[in-house]
């Protein structure tokens, strides 16, 4: 079953019982292989979807608990070990595919694993997330104090205002631009911070270039790099060693 | 090699495509470069199927990703590829549904091209457009222009993405690459990429391949 989520972190997430199927299908795949016994269990699952076409991509983090038999990593008498896991997971006509997984334990003698706070603490794209609601949207106080704590860098108070109705304004265009439909609420103030993040990224790519490119918004600017990364790009280019070909002939001649 | 030269004036390119949710990128690079070779040996140009591709070349992985050089051996040992009309992209693994009765172009072989730019170039111009793999660092949010990050930034070692050559030139005096690329027409400069030529950028030189086509 999945924990209550935190008060502060449920601006941002999609409905839980939505995540329960990836999650279970990320652990199965986790669990692949693996003795009756030493299986892990499903801990709390936080996360956000995308829908496009026929799919959808669901990031997920989520805490697995399993045997632990490593005092540097388990607090004795625990023999539990929490790992702290992202998983991608695209969902397709029914079908799910595991595009990414990056689990590392979590040191439950510093950390207090399996606790909200750990999991708000864990991934920044995920905190300025939260952080960035404030700034569009009046919440309560509480609420936004939240927010604000999670990460200085968009502290509605730093930021100038007209820079923030700006941004609001420019994602509104992208959003109309690309046809892009949101589930909820949530999960378009979570892609607007996505896009405000990627906005910088892109200033800091032109300050650096030599050429004459100009970057900006684009069709992908609502989503993580991971996200890109993971949809978009083909990172077998780079780990499998490419099959040797026969050299072709140079070119003589004019 | 020429001061410059452009396979899209010459009608040896298809339209830009869209892989869609899907990292299949490396489909898209070699039905490209084979599509320009059929047009230049036979002189048909036809636009073929990644969808075959995706699903029945069993040594790539589909969606999350492949190589040229396995996606050629599959062209090779299925005995050909079949029509975009014939075999539809969808942009997800289904089962391979390849008929070689239906199968349109063939390759003979595959090789690996030179990593010296200006070789690069003149091979170009000569025999077709080329199949090529980079980094594609500042990719997610480029617009238009020539391209030409910082070199640490955009390390050649770190390839992750095939395109297809289709040009070279200058533009006020900066030589570039034409590069098609495989997310739209809603990308880029209509599709395409422009890609500092002669430094080496994004690591745009070392993996050239193309099929022959005999």
């Amino acid at each position: 079953a999945l924990p209550r989520r935190a008060a502060g972190a449920q601006a941002w997430e999609a409905e839980s019982s939505e995540l329960l199927a990836p999650a279970r299908f990320a652990l199965e795949m986790y669990n692949r292989g693996r003795a009756a016994g030493t299986r892990a269990a499903l801990g709390a699952v936080r996360g956000r979807v995308r829908r496009e076409g026929r799919g959808s991509l669901y990031s997920l983090q989520a805490t697995l608990e399993e045997a632990c038999n490593d005092p540097t990593v388990c607090q004795l008498p625990v023999s539990k070990k929490t790992l702290l896991c992202s998983f991608q997971v695209l969902e397709e006509l029914g079908k799910h595919t595991l595009l990414r997984r990056d689990c590392r334990p979590v040191d439950t003698k510093i950390t207090g694993a399996g606790s909200p706070q750990m999991l708000q603490s864990s991934g920044s794209n995920f905190i300025q997330g939260s952080a960035l609601i404030s700034l569009f949207q009046s919440y309560p106080d509480e609420k936004s104090e939240n927010f604000r704590s999670f990460s200085p860098l968009f502290n509605k108070d730093t930021l100038p205002e007209d820079f923030v109705m700006q941004v609001a304004s420019i994602f509104k265009e992208f959003v109309i631009t690309y046809n892009r439909t949101y589930e909820t609420k949530e999960e378009a103030q979570w892609r607007m911070s996505v896009f405000i993040n990627n906005m910088m990224r892109a200033q800091k790519i032109q300050a650096l270039d030599r050429g004459t490119a100009r970057y900006g918004v684009t069709k992908f600017s609502d989503l993580t790099e991971e996200e890109f990364r993971t949809i978009y790009l083909n990172p077998l280019l780079k780990e499998l060693r490419s099959k040797r070909m026969p050299l072709a002939m140079s070119v003589n001649g004019p | 090699a020429p001061p410059e030269w452009d396979w899209r004036n010459k009608g040896a390119v298809t339209k830009v495509k869209d892989q869609g949710m899907c990292g299949s990128c490396w489909a898209f690079s070699v039905t490209g470069n084979v599509e320009g070779q059929w047009f230049l040996k036979r002189g048909d140009l036809l636009s073929l199927s990644e969808q075959e591709l995706v699903d029945c070349d069993k040594l790539d992985k589909a969606c999350l990703g492949g190589l040229p050089s396995n996606a050629y051996s599959a062209i090779k040992t299925l005995g050909g590829l079949e029509t975009e009309d014939d075999y539809g992209y969808n942009g997800h693994l289904q089962t391979c549904n390849f008929s070689a009765e239906k199968a349109k172009v063939y390759i003979n072989d595959s090789v690996e091209l030179s990593q010296n730019e200006q070789k690069l170039a003149a091979w170009l111009a000569k025999n077709g457009p080329i199949s090529i793999a980079i980094n594609a660092f500042g990719m997610q949010f480029y617009r238009h222009g020539i391209s030409h990050p910082l070199r640490p930034l955009c390390s050649p070692w770190l390839i992750d993405h095939a395109v297809l050559l289709v040009g070279y030139g200058n533009r006020s005096d900066i030589p570039f690459w034409a590069i098609k690329n495989s997310w739209g027409t809603d990308w880029g400069e209509e599709g395409y990429y422009y890609l500092h030529r002669g430094s080496g950028a994004c690591g745009v030189n070392i993996m050239a391949s193309s099929a022959v086509v005999n």
